[in-house]
């Protein structure tokens, strides 16, 4: 069977760094991974390519001539075979930001993606406007279902709690949220907050990422936390959303039905 | 004479924050100011209206006939007799998120804005995209002058060198960019980071706003932190750019060119 998760949220709030540790610890234990950047930053393979750089898909078919295209100029194997796109983003202020994912999606079908025999396809979407190509992996056909990364900020959770009206506008009737994922920036009452949220939209915290110094480390490595500091709380932390998917697989861990708050709600 | 200047940057950098306070001040030396609120978010004028609630320009047109609207109805009067308006945005996952500001700048125009005979048009977009509504206060017709806000830490520095990017793949040759506003977050090398990427773009640093527990005092007050600490070194700097936007409009400030970095640069 596959599994096909998205990892949503507002910029900078720690998606692409959640995705490359998570996408590790699940080729770590044997699980075909791709992991696809859909954020116009194409950073979100980065820790995992050891250093090597990656053609987002939105350049290589603007200079590449269709019948000479092929899968492994887009498809970079990364560290424990994780398999790795970037869809990249048109220049700013030059039609819809979210354009590289909708032609990412297409290219990679028409060259034979799904012929590579994913276990796990992970999705890491920009979530601070919820439209155009950032909409598209919230499509059935793509995500089976949708982490929110959020910290205590209020700024975070207002987008989380916005791509939650996506996800219901977007796919009416079926349970497509797995979970919220606190990414800790080590703020006053953070917990208290993220709590008091996922108690009113009715999702389960799948992990609690503590603020750590590790990242800078393993980031200044060109590594993710997880390849270097595996014993850390951190790395135990990713360890729980690596098993939460892999029990959304085997049908042990449920999917969620969106219920974003109100204006007045969100107080 | 008119001058319209739009204020840019990564979601939750400040902008709505500096945008009631440069358009009070404005407002209190004379000036007749409109501010526009072109973020989803709809709570860029919160702090000028003294705890009324606005009705943003998409949900009063979706729900009033056209030969009913009336300007007061989206226009209202705040603190200093700033005009105020939002925008608003449609449902996330449904369009165009910017959407709302092409629809109002239409409404507005079609109801008579411009009989009302401003001084000063203060722009407040969203900056994490820059495409589709959101780069509708770039044209030529709207903002004369672009400022940036930006703090130390890297997205939204990144965001910023986008915006620069959006400003000059969508009107060339004019000089458009006002300036650089940097608001504080507090971290270690702000002023230094900041300095560096202003030096790289060439763009004057016009205010720093030191970060502050005074802002949270004033927003607990529904009021700017310019009307009730007209003293403190925050106001200080508000009254700097609002000075700065004077001086454009008195043609004694210069515009410059849009001259973002490429993705190495940005390091
Ligand atoms: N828990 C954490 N503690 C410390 N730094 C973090 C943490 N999570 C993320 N970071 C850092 O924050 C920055 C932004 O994270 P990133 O994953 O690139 O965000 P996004 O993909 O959502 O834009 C990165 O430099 C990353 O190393
Ligand atoms: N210099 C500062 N010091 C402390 N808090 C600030 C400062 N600037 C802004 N804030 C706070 O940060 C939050 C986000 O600011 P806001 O203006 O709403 O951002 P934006 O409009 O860019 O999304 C607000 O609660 C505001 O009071
Ligand atoms: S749909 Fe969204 S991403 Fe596309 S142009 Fe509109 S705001 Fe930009
Ligand atoms: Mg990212
Ligand atoms: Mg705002």
């Amino acid at each position: 069977t596959l599994i096909q998760v998205a990892v949503y949220g507002k910029g900078g709030i720690g998606k692409s760094t959640v995705s490359a540790n998570v996408s590790y610890l699940l080729a770590e234990t044997g699980q075909k991974v791709l992991q696809i950047g859909c954020d116009p930053k194409h950073d979100s393979t980065r820790l995992l390519l050891e250093g090597r750089e990656q053609t987002t898909v939105l350049d290589y078919i603007r200079r590449t001539p269709p019948y000479d295209r092929r899968l492994e100029d887009v498809v970079l194997s990364g560290v424990k075979g994780v398999q790795c796109v970037e869809a990249g983003g048109p220049e700013p202020g030059i039609g819809c930001a979210g354009r590289g994912i909708l032609s990412t999606f297409e290219t990679l079908k028409n060259l034979g993606i799904d012929d590579m025999g994913f276990d796990v396809k992970l999705y890491d979407v920009l979530g601070d406007v919820v439209c155009g190509g950032f909409a598209v992996p919230l499509r059935n056909e793509y995500a089976d279902g949708v982490y929110l990364v959020t910290s205590g900020e209020f700024m975070s959770v207002y987008a989380a709690n916005n791509i939650l009206k996506g996800i219901r506008n977007f796919d009416k009737g079926i349970p497509r949220v797995a979970g919220i994922i606190l990414n800790q920036r080590g703020m006053e009452n953070e917990s208290d907050i993220v709590e008091r949220f996922a108690e009113a939209v009715r999702l389960p915290i799948v992990a609690r990422i503590p603020r750590s110094g590790l990242f800078a480390k393993a980031e200044s490595a060109g590594r993710t936390l997880a390849e270097l500091y595996p014993d850390s709380d951190a790395a135990k932390e990713f360890e729980k959303i690596a098993a939460h998917i892999m029990s959304i697989k085997d049908d042990r861990a449920e999917l969620l039905e969106s219920r974003p708050l109100n204006d007045a709600q969100m107080e």
